[in-house]
């Protein structure tokens, strides 16, 4: 029955009822599962199509999905592409669709499934992926997208935060203008969180007579956790260990930052204005012991100075009074303006101007490709990469849909940096200002993670050229109890003229204790959270990989990797089909964007465990438990032999 | 604070005690020559036992004049400032960070070794105690090892004994107390009368440590140090004796 159950009436109307919208999403430890499924019922006289339709974060991998039509079951399975493809065109299931669409507006993509329902036919659609929850600017933010499209008899909304190093906060922005104030319950333990949202009709209702619903947008989950050791949280589960490493009382490493505009004209109007507003905030958070210059560049280059400059108030006001004047117009060429301000920091360099101990790094925002000048995109590259010094670092921000953003993205991992994607709308100041602020604070350089036993393997990227604060590196690998009891890691960084060598030891029984307590923490996470680093990292080094051979072989790491851990990646796709084996449709991911999203703030690579600083003396690896912290002192009255003096 | 301070060349443990008040800067190393610097700050217990309030070290404070380089070790934190730039270390971090000439190194929740050029070296250790205990607080010991090499005119409560005065200690006897023998110490130009008993080295364990044998002058180690222990207190973490 779907009428008169809570009690609330629902409009015939709507001719197809969503009877529930059920969101279940887990994070533990960073490692996201979130499953979305929805139940709906035709109660029209004629056949209706019945859509799936939810959005779900750029870079997150599907692992699962399945739709019940009518008491006949569709499964997902996870199939390269190109058979998969195959197997589709063998079978294409009648009236039934299903797709991944990139979304241009957001960060986000869409996965569509529609299907063509009889009168009373009864559907099912249950979608899953997962994704893992990266730092930004100090806090972890967990967004759900609920899009249900109609008012929901049952809408429940179900978000566990299971973190071991315990909750430092957590709280749930309001993002839907105060419509549901209160209707978020969240409960919080030390280290569990459990935050609830679930509507009633009426409270989904748009206004107390409409009958659209007002749930269309984010539940955002905002947290942090503890940390007690400045060498990060080692865990240990089922084969495979991840270290999160975000140490904090530190002060800020002295930058050197070349801004790079493009200012061609394309970039006039509302891009140009955020990207001016965006510069004049970026400007005044320079710290004093910053040195600055900026570079503008369509079909010419400019540059506000020759040189770098130190960020004083007199050289920030000039700045900004030169941007604001800048009038976009004319061509792009993008070769000539990272040449010259590469050209700028490597001469401050040899000149002996720029502080022994500080951090480069050039911030490139352009939206388009190039025009005027080196056109070949490679050729870009390899002459950046020749110039470059191997102590700057670079990082891209593509501005809307018409930049290459693989080539943007290639050309800074390339360079120890990253790039993102800025969406050319209203918020670009904003999104501009983000980026930004997560670059604005370096803590440490040249961080390095040994785990020095044979006991580990397979170790995604374990060295970084930056540490920024707000953010956090993971590393992750698998372990084998077997071959060792403990597992001990050591980072070796510098900060400004200091030489830093942290130690770290996994609390080896801890975790498993926690998690068996908790029925809704992910024993799967440490798996889950090294295979999603792991693929990320292959896809990006897939696009640098130097010959044909080499991208072969990264290739085939992938896939294996994709159908091992069962997820759509570029190289996947889901082929959905019943029982029977002869309705089958599709889900792949979409053309564009091959390498993109994953989240990540770091671009890092691969050493094998290097031998320490001659300076340092390791502590050696404990064979027993440590004593446990907080025991109380044992006060005895001293035995009669010792003799004790006055005031002791 | 319990202070016993070892003498190579007479092969003697003479251990003293100072009994002052929470808050109250002690210098324990003063060597302007060097340009090293080591304070002690006391804290006391969180209610008297006895009538008497304990004192022991909360905070010590080290300056390395040449390196312009302060380490300040709290029962919480290490904090490490050079020029205007500053770090922050726990006591739940095992880690080791050299800048330039001094490395320091902290043990997780056991000590912090600071090591200045490979020549010199000060051990700091943690005490931690049950967090409910109704009168006992978190403190720290100081270790400076004999070898450290200082100017002729270090000065400070340990610094003092860096260049070892010479001691006769005679006339072993039993004392009021039948269990604690004593006996005669000449130093400086006077005769002491010290009393035998036992004092603990922590540094090879926190909560028992090792009995060390020593002769207790009494008196906060009058005529065994130069001056008065009051001579001894300094009005900032990081200020250099002045001697009368």
């Amino acid at each position: 029955s779907v009428s008169g159950e809570s009690g609330e009436a629902m409009e015939d109307v709507d001719q197809v009822t969503l009877y529930s919208y059920k969101v279940q999403s887990t994070v533990t430890s960073r490692m996201a599962t979130t499953m979305i499924q929805s139940k709906v019922v035709n109660n029209s006289p004629q056949p209706q199509n019945v859509v799936f339709d939810v959005q779900i974060p750029k870079g997150a991998f599907i692992s699962n999905f399945s739709m019940t039509v009518d008491g006949t079951t569709f499964t997902g399975s996870i199939k390269e592409k190109t058979f998969g493809r195959a197997l589709y065109s063998q079978a294409k299931a009648k009236g039934k669709t299903a797709g991944l669409v990139r979304s241009r507006a957001l960060d986000m993509e869409n996965f569509k499934t529609e299907v063509n329902a009889l009168p009373g036919a009864k559907v099912q659609f249950e979608l899953h992926y997962q994704e893992a929850k990266w730092r930004k600017l100090g806090s972890y933010e967990h967004r759900l997208h609920l899009q249900p499209g109609r008012l929901a008899r049952h809408l429940e909304v179900d978000v566990w935060i299971i973190e071991p190093q315990g909750l430092k906060f957590l709280h749930v922005p309001d993002t839907s203008d105060g419509h549901f104030d209160g209707v978020p319950v969240i409960s919080k333990g030390h280290q569990k969180a459990h935050v609830s949202f679930k509507p009633t009709v009426a409270q989904q209702r748009k206004c107390s007579n409409c009958s659209e619903t007002a749930v269309d947008g984010e539940l955002v989950v905002v947290y942090d956790v503890h940390r007690e050791e400045k060498a990060g949280e080692l865990e240990v589960f089922n084969g495979y260990f991840v270290h999160f490493f975000a140490p904090e009382n530190m002060d800020p490493i002295p930058k050197n930052i070349l801004f790079v505009i493009d200012v061609s004209g394309s970039m006039w109007g509302v891009k140009m204005k955020q990207t001016v507003e965006a510069m004049k905030t970026i400007l005044d958070d320079l710290r004093t012991d910053d040195q600055f210059s900026v570079v503008d560049f369509n079909h010419n280059v400019r540059t506000w100075r020759n040189d770098l400059v130190s960020a004083t108030k007199t050289q920030i006001t000039d700045a900004k009074e030169y941007i604001e004047k800048i009038q976009p117009s004319g061509g792009t060429n993008i070769n000539e303006a990272l040449l010259r301000a590469i050209f700028i920091l490597n001469e401050a360099n040899n000149l002996g101007l720029l502080d022994p101990n500080s951090v480069s790094l050039i911030i490139l925002v352009s939206d388009g490709d190039p025009t005027v000048g080196e056109l070949k995109l490679s050729k870009i590259q390899k002459n950046v990469k020749q110039n470059i010094q191997d102590n700057i670092s670079l990082f891209s921000l593509g501005i809307g849909f018409d930049v290459d953003y693989d080539f943007l993205k290639r050309l800074s991992n390339d360079n120890r940096g990253i790039a993102q994607r800025i969406y050319g709308n209203q918020d670009t100041s904003t999104q501009l200002k983000k980026f930004y602020n997560q670059v604005s604070t370096p803590l440490l350089q040249d961080v390095q993670f040994n785990y020095p036993h044979t006991s580990v393997t397979d170790v995604t990227q374990n060295s970084f050229h930056n540490y920024f604060g707000g953010s956090e590196i993971v590393v992750a690998g698998k372990f084998d109890p077997k071959k060792s009891e403990q597992l001990k890691s050591i980072i070796t960084a510098t900060s400004a003229n200091t030489e830093l060598v942290l130690e770290t030891l996994a609390q080896m029984d801890d975790l498993e204790d926690f998690l068996s307590k908790d029925k809704h923490a992910d024993p799967d996470f440490t798996r889950k959270l090294w295979a999603y680093l792991t693929i990320n990292q292959l896809l990006a080094e897939r696009s640098l990989a130097p010959t044909a051979a080499a991208k072969r072989k990264i290739t085939k790491t992938i896939l294996q990797m994709s159908l091992e851990h069962h997820v759509v990646t570029p190289l996947t796709a889901m082929v959905i089909e019943n029982e029977a084996g002869d309705e089958r449709m599709l889900a792949d991911a979409p053309p564009q964007d091959h390498s993109c999203c994953s989240g990540a703030l770091y671009y890092g690579s691969k050493i094998a465990p290097s031998s320490l600083p001659s300076w340092v003396s390791p502590s050696p690896t404990p064979k027993t438990p440590m004593p446990a912290i907080g025991a109380p002192v044992i006060e005895t009255t001293p035995p009669p032999h010792v003799m004790r003096v006055e005031n002791d | 604070p319990h202070f016993i301070i070892y003498l190579p060349k007479s092969q003697e443990n003479i251990c003293f005690n100072i009994d002052s008040e929470p808050g109250k800067i002690l210098n324990l190393v003063s060597d302007p020559e060097s340009g090293i610097l080591v304070n002690g700050q006391l804290v006391g217990a969180k209610k008297p036992k006895n009538e008497k309030l304990s004192t022991y070290f909360g905070k010590l404070g080290f300056y390395f004049q040449h390196e312009d380089m302060k380490i300040e070790i709290s029962t919480e934190t290490i904090t490490m400032s050079r020029d205007s730039r500053t770090s922050i270390l726990s006591w739940s971090d095992t880690a080791q960070v050299l800048s330039q000439r001094v490395l320091v190194s902290v043990k997780r929740e056991k000590t912090v070794t600071i090591t200045l050029d490979k020549e010199m070296s000060f051990s700091v250790l943690l005490h931690r105690v049950w967090k409910k205990h109704p009168t006992n607080v978190d403190f720290l010991g100081i270790y400076i090892p004999p070898t450290n090499k200082f100017s002729t005119n270090a000065h400070g409560l340990i610094g003092q004994f860096m260049h070892e005065p010479k001691i006769r200690i005679f006339n072993e006897r039993p004392g009021k107390d039948p269990e604690k023998p004593e006996a005669s110490m000449e130093v400086k130009g006077q005769n002491l009368v010290v009393t035998r008993g036992l004092q603990k080295d922590y540094r090879t364990d926190t909560v028992l440590g090792t009995d060390v044998p020593c002769w207790f002058v009494h008196n906060s180690g009058k005529g065994f140090i130069d001056g008065h222990y009051k001579n001894y207190f300094v009005p900032q973490l990081y200020s250099f004796l002045k001697w009368p």
